[in-house]
């Protein structure tokens, strides 16, 4: 397992 | 003005069945070409964009570019009692923006159920526009929906997350859970066929697999999905929605960092 990211982290800056 | 008619046994409504499990509201844009659905699910890991053109709706008129927010749960769950052949007519005009109306026709045109439905306010998210990001992707992967469904349901027997993998000429899905593993390899046939599989780079993503079971069941309305993969990057699947339309849906699903 690993550290769940979330949508919005990879798009927050667009 | 927003008017839209639809047969109960629609594609547009079994995608939104097929749905609910992720969201249960969702914005949804409308213009004279037709619907946007967007919507994310509450823990912000996967994203749905469901694109519907205005002549695929049995009906469509759209005089001014609307957003809403819509509780698609209550939606659906009023319309499933209606008769499958029952005519859906939804409408929302400029005058009272605060709700929508839901009408549903017997087959007969003998019998008419309306209801209200309230908008709901909803803080829109908006992602880069997909066509130019997946351009950058490091490989992508398009299958018959059968395919993808089957290596789901083998995964779905192990509870866990799924690693996957490119690998020479194809894709590794790995699955770790408490019974133990399960690898699927998937790799291009040698003869041309639906399948085709092109990896620019190396690339291996780590999902949470209860997503792709919900992904699978909206593949059963389609014949062929795409999954586009790319390192750091959050894992797209695309299908058409049905055949000889041009609907489409397209899911993004954040990937997990391991460490």
């Amino acid at each position: 397992s690993g550290v769940q990211r979330s949508i919005k982290e990879f798009y927050r800056s667009t | 003005m927003l008017e839209l008619k639809l047969v109960k046994e629609s594609l547009f409504l079994n995608v939104l069945e097929a749905i609910l499990d992720l969201v249960a509201v969702a914005s949804v844009s409308c213009s004279s070409t037709g619907l946007k659905l967007q919507a994310m699910d509450a823990k912000g890991v996967a994203f749905i964009s469901l694109l519907i053109p205005a002549k695929e709706f049995q009906f469509y008129h759209c005089d001014k570019d609307l957003s809403m927010g819509i509780a698609i749960g209550d939606m659906v769950e009023a319309i499933r009692s209606a008769d499958k052949d029952g005519t859906i007519t939804i409408k929302a005009s400029d005058e009272n923006f605060r709700n929508i109306t839901v009408s549903i026709e017997s087959p007969e045109c003998n019998e008419t159920t309306s209801f209200s439905l309230l908008l709901v306010t909803l803080k829109r998210f908006c992602i880069p526009e997909l066509q130019g990001l997946l351009k950058k992707y490091d490989a992508c992967v398009q299958m018959p929906s059968v395919d993808f469904m089957r290596i789901c349901k083998y995964l779905s027997n192990v509870d866990g997350d799924v690693d996957i993998s490119t690998i020479d000429k194809g894709i590794r899905f790995f699955a770790l859970g408490k019974c133990g593993c399960l690898n699927v390899k998937y790799m291009q046939p040698e003869k041309a066929t639906d399948i085709d599989i092109s990896v620019q780079a190396p690339v291996s993503l780590t999902l949470d697999l209860k997503y792709m079971n919900s992904f699978a069941k909206v593949s059963a309305l389609s014949n062929q999905v795409k999954l586009c993969l790319s390192k750091g990057q959050p894992l797209v699947v695309q299908c058409k929605i049905g055949q000889k339309t041009k609907s489409r849906i397209i899911y993004l699903l954040a990937p997990k960092i391991k460490g």
